[in-house]
């Protein structure tokens, strides 16, 4: 799972671009 | 399943494609082939049109004076009028030739920081067109991140080719036309990175997919049953067969005359692979000779042991 952080984070939420 | 539900499943496939995804195959080609009438896009095709638009690469909006004033710099200068289109023919090609030795320091590692910025966000898109796939977030959670992060660089390849012809391609949502010569003019390993892409994009064009077609081709990519490491490969494998049928009903009745045309689609599925784990392999090689050069976490997460 953290190895995949942020794919899992856009996953779950709407991750807005400046997030990234 | 029904052909109205496979018909259902084609259009909400495309609304999703429609409003996660900013430049459609169709606004693209209408700005390749000069039918959007004096919006028409910055050429990049040397180091100094290179500067002069470096500092709009990735902006969605372009100042309207600066970019106009510029364009018509670039179409004056060198007598070319409008965009080079694909049909135009023109000696736009050999532009941006013969200045590999001038190529400044670090203007390839700042280009590259403007494309994964792009591919980031890009990523971002892919993932939400991939939700709104039915039953796709109803698959095990891990299942998702594998989808994901084996598909997403096929997608975006396939993305790509609507942008380009043979002589360069739109970035910056349309905004921007980078030649195909220039990036070849860029220092190695740099300047071997967009053409295979180039090579595949020209041909896949061929094909003349619309944009509610390749709403359904890209769904197919994403759920491929056979990345490695799924732990739940019978809903995916469901979910990519009802996909399928939508799409072979959808060719035949958006494209008729054209034979075999779903078997040339699955076939391209095939060269993609070998596409991307060149492309992987050419960043790790980044990585390892580029000491100044940073890559993106997002990016670095889905390449990291991916080939």
């Amino acid at each position: 799972k953290e190895k995949h952080k942020i794919l899992h984070q856009l996953l779950q939420n709407s991750t807005s671009p400046g997030d990234l | 399943p029904e052909a109205a539900d496979l018909r259902a499943l084609a259009r909400h496939l495309y609304e999703a494609y429609l409003k996660y995804f900013p430049l459609t195959k169709a606004k693209a080609r209408a700005i390749l082939s000069g039918k959007t009438g004096e919006k028409v896009p910055f050429i990049i095709h040397d180091m100094k049109s290179l500067i002069e638009g470096e500092q709009f690469i990735n902006c969605k909006q372009i100042p309207v004076l600066e970019h106009q004033k510029q364009m018509s710099a670039v179409a004056v200068g060198h007598g070319v009028s409008g965009i080079p289109a694909a049909h135009s023919g023109s000696d736009f090609g050999s532009l941006g030739s013969g200045i590999g030795g001038m190529t400044p320091d670090g203007v390839e590692l700042r280009l590259f920081k403007s494309y994964q910025s792009r591919s980031a966000e890009a990523v971002r898109e892919v993932t939400e067109f991939a939700k709104s796939i039915p039953g796709f977030i109803d698959l095990d959670l891990n299942d998702q991140v594998t989808l994901l992060k084996y598909g997403v660089i096929e997608v975006l390849i396939i993305m790509m080719s609507p942008l380009m012809n043979k002589d360069g391609t739109l970035i910056s949502y349309g905004q921007i036309f980078m030649t195909r010569e220039f990036f070849k003019s860029l220092r190695k390993p740099f300047c071997q990175m967009m053409e295979p892409k180039f090579e595949f994009g020209v041909k896949f064009n061929t094909l003349e997919l619309d944009d509610s077609d390749m709403a359904l081709f890209l769904a197919v990519i994403i759920l491929s049953g056979d990345r490695p490491g799924l732990l739940n490969v019978k809903p995916i494998e469901q979910l990519q067969e009802t996909v399928l049928h939508s799409l072979e009903l959808q060719l035949k009745l958006n494209h008729p005359d054209s034979l075999q045309l779903f078997a040339k689609l699955l076939q391209k599925m095939t060269d993609l692979r070998q596409i991307v784990t060149d492309h992987v392999h050419l960043i790790e090689l980044l990585k390892k000779t580029e000491v100044d050069m940073l890559l993106h976490p997002l990016l670095q997460e889905i390449i990291k042991d991916l080939y």
